[in-house]
């Protein structure tokens, strides 16, 4: 990192280190880095406190998002179903039960469906969150097709008048195409029963991942057309940097942070918090 | 991809016989590049680099040979030496039943890493017994339960029972049984969570396991180094498994873990199947992190 103008190279170095640790990755910590520079160029005179004040407000701009300034709990139709998917072991299941939470504390009926027909004892893992909750859910057959499970569950959420459809899938790795064509077939069969269903996509990424959350995201943003991500395990030491790249180049804003393994640990996404976290 | 990339950084800077400063750095920036890109931890990689620096000035370069290519060669080597060093296989030495125990943070891959070694002790003919020491998530029971089920290997449940009491009543049951290898699934935590991690510290004290492994998602960001050397610090690992190395994951955490605690990179998952457990290949590993 070369020394520019009134910005001296150590005082780079350290910001690049801090980003870098974050996880913001190379090329958006190169860019973010890049327009320090030119406002230290078009300002003259720089003091530390501006160089910070600077790199948060770039950041702040990469991730608002106007669409997350929306009522918070957009329910366009009934049910409104929210789709969850994302990569091994991420925090999907719990995320869902989280979720579900927030709904029931603002007098919504949720109905939450198993389509993880894969992993051993999901239906058991998520039917006990169910219990904690109060809530429904549709379990399936290990084995059978996701997709019939994801419809039978829009019926019976149709039928019975639930203002809220959660949709927990097995954990896949992005790269896995048959696993990928499997949520592309869940979602259209979603599509077809309900209009512009699903109303939510969720990619659930872990905090602690790195780079590989962009290639990720990619994917199933190609794959799902992504409203939102959940990112899981926050409450750990590792920052979620990645998610500024993902906004910068994929335009994919953060709806949720998960905070811990209990049903209170999920927080809608505060952007100035979320800074405030990465440089502290 | 690296090498590509240093040929045309490097195409103008002929070596005349020996690799200049000016050359080895102008190629070793691209190398940091690529090492960051690939989770490798920063400071990690900073190490790395200077090392590699010394050894690659001075170096000779022959007629046919581009520097590019001496500088990714001794870059490649380097990183195959720190990656690689004792062979990946678990102590099965010690007489009476072998405790192997699994740690890690949240999702990481504990409980089929547990399935999967399982699987593959008793197919080279141990009898083997999977414990469900995770006592908090979610039918955590069921899972290792279903798992032992699929491939015919007993598991000890005990609900209601602490951690710490589970692995002690399951290692005396090896013991009367004439077990040979008890695998203890712990459940996954935060390396700075105070009172998880004392759990872990009481189980090595009560129970001695003669394997202690670290159970780390090859996609794991710049955290590897602090959650790495917490492990270590507290429980001295005998080895890391590295899971989920089927995806597109770079993979540098395995430096980043290997770097800070010196401990070797024993398995990798390679899939969600319990059949999916290959062994770790330092040199496949260090051109999948150099891209
Ligand atoms: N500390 C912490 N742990 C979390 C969080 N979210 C999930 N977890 C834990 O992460 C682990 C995996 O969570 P799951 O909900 O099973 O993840 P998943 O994505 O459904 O996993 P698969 O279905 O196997 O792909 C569990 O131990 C959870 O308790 C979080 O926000 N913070
Ligand atoms: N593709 C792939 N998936 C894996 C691999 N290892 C584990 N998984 C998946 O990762 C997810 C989490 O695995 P678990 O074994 O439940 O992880 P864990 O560490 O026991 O989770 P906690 O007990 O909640 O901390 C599951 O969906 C597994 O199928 C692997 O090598 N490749
Ligand atoms: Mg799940
Ligand atoms: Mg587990």
């Amino acid at each position: 990192v070369r020394g520019h103008g009134c910005l001296d190279a150590e005082l780079l170095e350290q910001m690049e280190e801090i980003l870098i640790r974050g996880d913001v990755g190379v090329e958006t910590t190169a860019k973010l880095l890049e327009g320090l520079k030119e406002k230290s160029r078009a300002a003259g005179q720089l003091k530390p406190g501006q160089i910070l004040a600077i790199l948060r407000q770039q950041i702040e701009e990469i991730l608002g998002d106007e669409r997350s300034k929306e009522s918070s709990l957009p329910l366009s139709s009934t049910p409104h179903v929210i789709l969850v998917a994302g990569v091994n072991g991420t925090g999907k299941t719990t995320s869902i039960a989280k979720l579900a939470k927030i709904y029931l504390d603002r007098g919504r009926t949720v109905l939450l469906a198993s389509c993880d027909t894969f992993r051993a004892a999901a239906n058991e893992q998520l039917e006990i969150w169910a219990r904690r909750l109060g809530v429904g859910m549709v379990k399936n057959q290990p084995g059978a097709d996701p997709a019939a499970v994801a419809f039978d569950a829009l019926r019976a959420a149709q039928a019975r008048g639930i203002d809220v459809l959660i949709i927990d899938t097995a954990g896949r790795l992005h790269t896995k195409s048959t696993l990928m064509e499997e949520l592309k077939k869940i979602k259209r069969v979603i599509g077809k029963q309900i209009q512009n269903g699903p109303h939510e996509t969720l990619l659930v990424l872990d905090a602690t991942v790195g780079q590989n959350a962009i290639s990720q995201a990619r994917l199933f943003h190609e794959a799902l057309g992504l409203s939102g991500i959940l990112l899981a395990k926050l409450d750990g030491t590792a920052k979620g940097g990645i998610v500024i790249a993902i906004k910068d180049r994929l335009n994919i804003p953060v709806s949720y942070i998960g905070i811990g393994e209990n049903l209170d640990d999920l927080e809608r996404f505060d952007v100035g918090k979320f800074v405030g976290a990465l440089f502290s | 991809e690296l090498t590509r990339r240093l040929n045309s950084a490097l195409r103008d800077l002929r070596g005349r016989g020996k690799l200049s400063e000016k050359i080895v750095d102008e190629a070793l920036r691209d190398v940091r590049r690529a090492m960051l890109e690939a989770d490798v931890n920063y400071q990690v990689a900073k190490d790395f680099i200077r090392r590699v620096r010394e050894k690659a000035i001075g170096q000779e370069v022959l007629k046919s040979v581009r520097p590019a290519q001496v500088v990714v060669k001794i870059v490649h080597d380097e990183l195959v030496q720190l990656l690689g060093g004792e062979a990946s296989t678990l102590d099965l030495s010690s007489s009476g039943s072998t405790v192997i125990m699994l740690v890690g943070l949240q999702g990481s891959g504990k409980t089929t890493v547990a399935g999967k070694l399982a699987l593959h002790l008793r197919s080279r003919g141990k009898k083997t017994l999977l414990v469900a020491a995770d006592v908090y998530r979610p039918a955590a029971g069921d899972q290792l339960s279903l798992l032992g089920e699929q491939i015919q290997v007993p598991v000890y449940v005990a609900s209601g029972k602490k951690p710490v009491e589970i692995c002690a009543k399951a290692k005396e049951r090896a013991r009367r049984e004439g077990i040979d290898a008890v695998l203890l699934d712990t459940a996954g935590r935060w390396h700075i969570d105070k009172e998880m991690m004392q759990e872990l510290v009481d189980i090595r004290r009560k129970v001695a396991p003669d394997e202690i492994l670290l159970v780390a998602d090859a996609m794991t960001g710049q955290e590897a180094v602090n959650l790495a050397k917490e492990f270590d610090a507290l429980l001295d690992l005998s080895g890391v498994v590295l899971t989920k190395m089927d995806g597109d994951a770079r993979g540098g955490a395995a430096l980043s873990l290997r770097a800070v605690t010196g401990k070797p990179i024993k398995y990798v998952g390679m899939g969600e199947k319990l059949d999916a457990l290959e062994p770790f290949y330092p040199d496949r590993m260090a051109s999948r992190i150099l891209g």
